[in-house]
């Protein structure tokens, strides 16, 4: 028994849980938010059998995209009057994150 | 040390927390959401002694009920016109499903 | 690789995100409550590199103080007419409580 948790960005989560759910996956969905971009992302949480964590994450793959945003990196503290025009930076966001997990015990009560 | 993830129905999450709580458990309550029936449910994490597990799951036996949902499957993609009366399928929900953990350390700082 | 989770209060989260984001640190946030105080705090999930576990504790450690909290005992079931006046009890709410899990793999998809 695996318990994966992956981080996916919000525009692929519906499309990914429901290939999941098609599929015959359990999943649980959790609200969250990236630690870097501060932007709403999803957390699944799926406990599944170890021989279906691979081609979960084929599912993965091909319902999550990377995507490049770009974000001003906070002015500096600057002295009154300069008026700051930052370069903005990019940043490439991946398609998801996934952490795979021993479970050692799964009950349904 | 085990990380006890328990996945429960909203209705029966505030009285087995009281119930948990009351025994001395230590826990932490996520709001999520069901992948399939997209509800709203319960993600409780709970930190505890190998031994205190079994206990535990008696609790979570005694405070979560097995209810019946009713969904209505989506329409087929109908011709226009043809008036669709799914009927509807019941689906079980189950009182509790629990993910246990190794959890190698468990630090108060 | 391991996977830290780590409960810490409300007030201090954000300074500890910017400090851990700061040192190369990637964090995922996720708004909980406590079971017992039935208060907002914040689960963070750290995925990492075992031997950067411990700079991180160091970081929590210098984030996350310790509170204390007044909470009214629930009344006891009283007679009608008795005026209760509970005496607050006094209990204390830790910097951070952080579980330390094996984290077999992390993927990038
Ligand atoms: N300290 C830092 N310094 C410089 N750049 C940084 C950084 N932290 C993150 N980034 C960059 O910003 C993107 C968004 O990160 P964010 O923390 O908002 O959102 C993250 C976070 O919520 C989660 N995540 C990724 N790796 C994680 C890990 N090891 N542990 C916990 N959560 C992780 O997945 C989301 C997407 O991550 P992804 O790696 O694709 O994309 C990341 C990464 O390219
Ligand atoms: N292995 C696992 N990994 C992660 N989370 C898990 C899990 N097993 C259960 N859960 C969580 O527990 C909730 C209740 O599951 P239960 O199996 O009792 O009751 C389920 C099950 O009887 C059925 N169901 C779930 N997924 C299905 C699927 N792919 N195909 C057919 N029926 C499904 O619908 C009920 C509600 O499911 P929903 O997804 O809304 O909500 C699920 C989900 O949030
Ligand atoms: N083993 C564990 N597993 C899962 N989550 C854990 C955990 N240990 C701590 N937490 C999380 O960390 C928060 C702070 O815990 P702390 O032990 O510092 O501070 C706690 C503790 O001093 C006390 N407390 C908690 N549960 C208690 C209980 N059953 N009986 C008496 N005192 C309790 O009240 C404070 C606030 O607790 P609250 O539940 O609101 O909030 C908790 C809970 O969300």
């Amino acid at each position: 028994m695996r318990l994966a948790i992956a981080v996916v960005q919000k525009q692929d989560a519906a499309d990914l849980v429901a290939a999941l759910t098609e599929r015959n996956y359990r999943v649980t969905r959790i609200s969250s938010e990236g630690g870097f971009l501060r932007e709403g992302n999803v957390t699944l949480l799926v406990a599944t059998e170890t021989e279906s964590i691979e081609p979960m994450m084929r599912l993965i793959r091909e319902h999550c995209i990377t995507r490049t945003r770009y974000v001003s990196p906070l002015p500096p503290v600057a002295d009154s009057g300069e008026f700051y025009t930052p370069t903005p930076i990019e940043v490439q966001v991946g398609g998801a994150t996934v952490f795979v997990l021993k479970a050692g015990q799964m009950l349904r009560l």
